[in-house]
């Protein structure tokens, strides 16, 4: 475990408590695509299946745990409460998801590192978590709004994977030269889709106003 | 093993 990795956990960590927090204390999910949320329960799932065969340690499992059960009180809080999913906004949020769960499960039974169940649901939690951004992108430019727990959400998420590559970095030259390109190509598309929402955040941080994305 | 050394990343 590098610090890389460490502050990755805790970035992640954060971002899907503070939107939990978030809907939890406002009691709303306005500007939150649950088409995202659904998506990255979906990665959760497809990733943690050694949740229950391979102990790796107690870390480890506690944060599978905390991830599966804070990704599904979200998507429960935004499908089910009845005062939170009144304020979802279904009409904005129609990034057609299930595509992008075709495109990464084909992906994942082209490219995997064994062509086994464990490890094509591995590489296509990988290639799902690359894309499942993308509802919760658009969503934010057609809101225009951004209200600024959901910015810091999706900031804290394109942060997460942005330390990972440096822990990937970290641990190519320290553990020697395992393949990983899966989880590489994977995380640079990921991190990359955040750099202009990265940029209009910068932008707003700095010139201390709201953060609006263009059109 | 070493091949899974990725898979003990969250």
């Amino acid at each position: 475990m590098n610090a890389f990795r460490f502050l990755g956990d805790m970035t992640h960590l954060f971002s899907v408590l503070v939107l939990l927090l978030k809907i939890y204390a406002t009691k709303t999910c306005s500007g939150v695509s649950r088409k995202t949320q659904e998506l990255y329960l979906l990665v959760f799932v497809a990733r943690y299946l050694d949740l229950f065969t391979d102990y790796i340690s107690l870390y480890n499992s506690v944060m599978k745990i905390v991830f599966i059960t804070s990704s599904a009180a979200i998507v429960w809080y935004m499908r089910r409460h009845p005062q939170v999913r009144r304020t979802y906004d279904k009409e904005q949020d129609t990034f057609r998801h299930s595509v992008l769960v075709a495109a990464t499960f084909v992906l994942a039974l082209i490219f995997n590192d064994r062509f086994t169940f464990r490890e094509i649901c591995w590489a296509f939690s990988i290639y799902l978590e690359a894309v499942a951004i993308l509802p919760q992108l658009v969503l934010l430019q057609r809101c225009r709004n951004v209200d600024n727990l959901t910015g810091q959400y999706v900031f804290f998420l394109g942060a997460y994977r942005a330390f990972y590559i440096l822990n990937w970095i970290y641990r190519y030259f320290t553990e020697g030269h395992h393949s990983r390109w899966i989880p590489w190509i994977a995380g640079l598309v990921q991190t990359g889709l955040y750099a202009d929402f990265f940029y209009y955040y910068f932008l707003s941080w700095k010139n201390n106003v709201k953060l609006e994305l263009p059109a | 093993p070493a091949a899974d050394s990725v898979k003990d990343e969250l």
